[in-house]
Parts: C-alpha cells; sequence; structure tokens
C-alpha cells in the first residue's frame, strides 16, 4: 500500500507511477521522458557519492570533467537547480529546472532563468559589477587576456543596448527586451536533446508505454 | 581604439559552466 502524498525525495531510488506522474505534470515532460532523466539522474548522481542526490562536483565532473576547481557559472547553475538550498539537486528538482531547457518551455521562462542566473547578488537586477565579474570570470575560464580599457568599453556597450532607463542596472524588464532583441542570447537555455531524452536514455523501470 | 561589436552576453553565454549539452553526451 503506497501513499501517493509528496515524500521526501532525497536518496530516493525507485519511483511509483504517481511520483512520476506528478513530475510530468509539474513539466514539459511526459511520464517516459521522466523516466529517461531518472537514467539520466542516476548516471549522474552516482558518478562520485551513490546517495541519490547530484553534489556540486558530481555537475562539475559531468560539465567539465573533472570534479575540482571553481567556476561562478557552474555554481549559479547548481544554485538555480537546488530549489530547497539543501546543496544537493534532487530527482524532482532536476526534472523542474531542466523543464526549462526544453525545446518547447515559453520563452518567458528561459528569459526568466538567465536572468536569475546572470543576478548574482539576486537583488533583482542584473548590476554593472556582476557583469563585470561574468566577463572576467568567462575570460579565465577561456584564458583568454582582456585589457581594462577592452573590458569598459564591453560592458559599456552591453549597458547602453540593455540599460534602457540609464540607472546603471539591469532589471527584469529590460533583460526581457534585450533577450528578445539578442535571441543568440538564449540559445544555451534550450537543449534539443530534451527532445529525444527517451531514445539517449531509455528506461526499463516501468513499462509505461 | 576600434568600435566594440562584442555583447557582455554572449560572452558570457558561452560559458562551459551553462552548457548543460555535455550532461547527455555520454
Amino acid at each position: 500500500c503506497f501513499s501517493h502524498r509528496p515524500r521526501p525525495w532525497k536518496a530516493q531510488r525507485r519511483f511509483d507511477y504517481a511520483d512520476l506522474s506528478r513530475l510530468a505534470d509539474e513539466s514539459r515532460f511526459t511520464v517516459n521522458e521522466v523516466e529517461a532523466l531518472f537514467e539520466l539522474f542516476k548516471k549522474l548522481s552516482s558518478s562520485i557519492i551513490d546517495d541519490g542526490s547530484i553534489h556540486k562536483e558530481e555537475l562539475q565532473l559531468a560539465l567539465f570533467q573533472t570534479p575540482y576547481g571553481e567556476n561562478l557559472f557552474l555554481d549559479r547553475v547548481f544554485d538555480l537547480f537546488d530549489e530547497r538550498r539543501n546543496g544537493v539537486i534532487e530527482f524532482d528538482e532536476f526534472v523542474h529546472a531542466l523543464s526549462v531547457f526544453h525545446p518547447y518551455a515559453p520563452l518567458e521562462e528561459k528569459i526568466d532563468f538567465a536572468f536569475r542566473l546572470y543576478d548574482l547578488r539576486q537583488t533583482g537586477y542584473i548590476e554593472r559589477e556582476e557583469v563585470k565579474q561574468m566577463v572576467i570570470a568567462i575570460m579565465m575560464e577561456s584564458d583568454m587576456k582582456l585589457s581594462d580599457e577592452l573590458l569598459e568599453a564591453i560592458i559599456d556597450k552591453t549597458f547602453a543596448d540593455a540599460d534602457s532607463d540609464k540607472d546603471g542596472r539591469i532589471s527584469k524588464e529590460e533583460w526581457k527586451a534585450f533577450a528578445i532583441r539578442h535571441p543568440s542570447l538564449l540559445k544555451n537555455m534550450t537543449l534539443p536533446y530534451l527532445k529525444d531524452v527517451s531514445t539517449i536514455f531509455p528506461s526499463f523501470v516501468f513499462n509505461t508505454e | 581604439v576600434a568600435p566594440v561589436t562584442m555583447n557582455a552576453f554572449e560572452l558570457i553565454s558561452k560559458s562551459q559552466g551553462l552548457n548543460l549539452s555535455s550532461l547527455f553526451e555520454k
């Protein structure tokens, strides 16, 4: 006899149909696709510590092929996936966040997620200092050198374009208008793989089809 | 100095940390 009330996802190794169906309802995925995502989740969550949740080092290992080092963007992605802010990504959080990256997810959701990623201090605005910090981080990541003058010029140009009310910070509305004008900014907010996730990670846990 | 055409967010969005497609590469 099972209870179908939401229960803690942490360390949960198996799900019943009601769990999967609830996650499908809360996301862009079908039940089948949620099952497939669970296969991916199992792989990621057992790469270092097999405890049924994804630790930051495990996400880092998957994205950078090494569990070591610091990366500002990885930290931001991890924090946004970790809805409960308990330091690990649980399966339902994984499904919720990936749902934003679905090719059929509304543009609005992608714009909002990207805004939250770039609003490093979570003030409700993307500030000049934050953009600077992120450009410096990407330079370090890619071993590129940029003079201070060029860095300031890139940021000036970006703010001239995005900060319409010229208050030195980018509001959510300004970000939305800016992202719509420059759709390439949201390119990494769509993962075409998510359309074929059942093929990439076939699941035999349930036979739902 | 040549006019800057680069957009900071275009640069930022190229980070490997933001490229989740590698999660799907087996």
